[in-house]
């Protein structure tokens, strides 16, 4: 799942 | 996902729906500015570079291929085809946007997250995205009057970032280590761009006007 502060956003 | 992201993905994407719309049906791509185009395929393609490394969701995977392929036909619309190309105004496009390409790739060699090929292009990406709107605008102020579909456009890709402000917010306050100085500050530049757009989009929204901007 989306990873902390990963670039989850578009 | 929070409700003011995917709000803001859905204006994004209305907004490309809009000048899709305005360029399919009029056959015509007055008023548009084909540098703020090119600067927003250069966006997508060094934002999603991770689109076959990282997966994250279907919902994710799946918007950056609409934004990549989206961006993509129209800069290949408004060079090639051949009806809309003719109604391109080149004289009213002439904003240096290389100079924009290479301050923001300037700035993301000093300020970046980590410095990594895909933190740089990242952060490269978010800078050039803020700024990539000002040929747009100053196309805008050169031509007068903005049909509708064009200010319908603009206002939507404006109101998009504004709504990502809002979903940052809403997880700094909900999710216990998120910070997002960059895109966050960013955006927020971003959005004071419009902000001169959007007062004269609500005077004539208000006064049931044609949209006009003070040359």
């Amino acid at each position: 799942q989306e990873k902390p502060n990963s670039h989850d956003e578009l | 996902m929070n409700i003011f992201r995917f709000a803001g993905d859905m204006t994004h994407l209305i907004s490309i729906v809009v000048l899709l719309l305005k360029i399919y049906a009029t056959k015509s791509c007055s008023g548009i500015s084909l540098k703020t185009q090119e600067l927003y395929v250069i966006v997508f393609l060094a934002r999603y570079l991770d689109l076959f490394t990282d997966f994250i969701s279907v919902y994710n995977t799946v918007m950056k291929l609409v934004f990549i392929g989206s961006s993509l036909a129209i800069v290949w619309c408004m060079r090639m085809h051949r009806a809309v190309k003719r109604t391109y105004d080149k004289e009213l496009d002439t904003f240096r946007h290389y100079f924009l390409v290479l301050g923001s790739f300037v700035l993301a060699l000093l300020l970046h997250e980590k410095f990594t090929f895909q933190e740089i292009f990242w952060a490269f990406s978010i800078y050039l995205e803020a700024v990539a709107i000002l040929p747009q605008l100053v196309m805008l102020q050169r031509s007068g009057n903005v049909d509708n579909l064009t200010g319908q456009y603009v206002f939507f890709l404006g109101a998009y970032r504004a709504f990502y402000i809002l979903n940052w917010i809403y997880r700094f306050f909900t999710e216990p280590h998120f910070s997002r100085w960059i895109a966050c500050l960013s955006g927020l530049v971003q959005t004071a761009f419009y902000a001169d757009f959007f007062y004269y989009y609500f005077i004539s929204w208000k006064n049931n006007a044609k949209l006009q901007l003070p040359a």
